[in-house]
């Protein structure tokens, strides 16, 4: 169904966030 | 001005540049050879580029003009940590903490002293500490070696011949990158368990300790009720997603306080709503 295509997408969007969130850490971090 | 080149010295040693701000500290030492900013930022830097003996001559000389000064005592503290002298480390922690309970360098260093009695944790102090003495740069190489090296054994593990060795080796690497990630929080964790421990930390610690245990936890026990319940792909989800979300909530308090701290909760908390939306939805 629909909402289950979103939710997956939701997912793995999630994975990828997590991912660059690291970059994102490296970069902020003092 | 002395006072100017510590502040020199100091600036370089934030961006990690060791040899730099040993020059720094020392220009500043021709005018003031008992300067107590300039001494320090010279061990800090000596114990940074490896000159570890000449960096506790410069603290037991600088103690022994001014023995009452906290940051000295926490500079010693870290000289002797390095040097793998843990009980004197604490000692010298301790004194400073005592001459200023508020000095978060010489808090720290105990927090490391105490985690270095644990011989599993010996072994990654020494590997942080090897971390933190890279540059920025060669941080950054790392990383990204890293991830070219991962493509490369992917395409290796293509063909059947190696991918018994392959495999593992992945796994392996992902393993190390996760665990150089978690490692620090997990020991605040189980630091925060200690009733003695619970002391040492800072308040940032002790939050950073409660995020991830939190998430954590959440993780152990959605996990363990799915091997109890039969049918249980959303306990699996719920226990990826709340164990994956410890690795953005472990870096909050990496970062400084103010902007950069709100940015990295911000995004924390996005990836947690999405994460758990998409958990809801499935």
């Amino acid at each position: 169904s629909a909402a289950e295509t979103l939710s997956l997408a939701a997912l793995i969007l999630f994975f990828l966030g997590i991912f660059v969130s690291q970059f994102a850490a490296n970069w902020l971090a003092t | 001005q002395p006072e100017v080149y510590g502040t020199i010295a100091a600036a370089e040693f934030g961006r990690r540049e060791w040899r730099r701000a040993l020059e720094a500290a020392e220009r500043g030492l021709a005018f003031d050879a008992e300067h107590v900013t300039c001494n320090n930022l010279r061990a800090m830097a000596l114990v940074r580029l490896g000159r570890k003996s000449e960096a506790g001559a410069t603290m037991d000389a600088t103690l022994a003009r001014d023995p009452h000064d906290s940051v000295s005592h926490a500079n010693m503290g870290w000289t002797k940590l390095e040097q793998g002298e843990r009980k004197e480390a604490m000692a010298h922690f301790r004194e400073a903490l005592r001459i200023d309970p508020g000095n978060g360098w010489a808090r720290s260093g105990l927090v490391e002293a105490i985690k270095a009695g644990n011989p599993v944790y010996a072994i990654m102090l020494k590997y942080f500490l090897w971390m933190g003495k890279l540059s920025s740069r060669t941080m950054w190489m790392i990383v990204l070696g890293g991830y070219v090296a991962y493509r490369f054994l992917r395409q290796l593990a293509a063909d059947p011949r190696w991918t018994p060795w392959v495999i593992p080796l992945i796994i392996a690497y992902v393993g190390f990158v996760l665990l150089s990630w978690l490692a620090a929080p997990l020991f605040d964790l189980a630091l925060f368990l200690h009733p003695m421990g619970k002391h040492a930390l800072d308040d940032d610690a002790r939050t950073r300790a409660a995020l991830v245990g939190g998430a954590l936890g959440l993780a152990l026990v959605a996990g363990g009720l799915s091997f109890v319940v039969s049918d249980s792909y959303q306990l699996v989800i719920l226990a990826l997603v709340s164990g994956v979300l410890s690795i953005p909530l472990s870096a909050i308090h990496v970062c400084a306080e103010g902007w950069p701290r709100r940015a990295m909760a911000g995004i924390a908390g996005a990836l947690a709503a999405v994460g758990f939306s998409a958990w809801i939805g499935l």
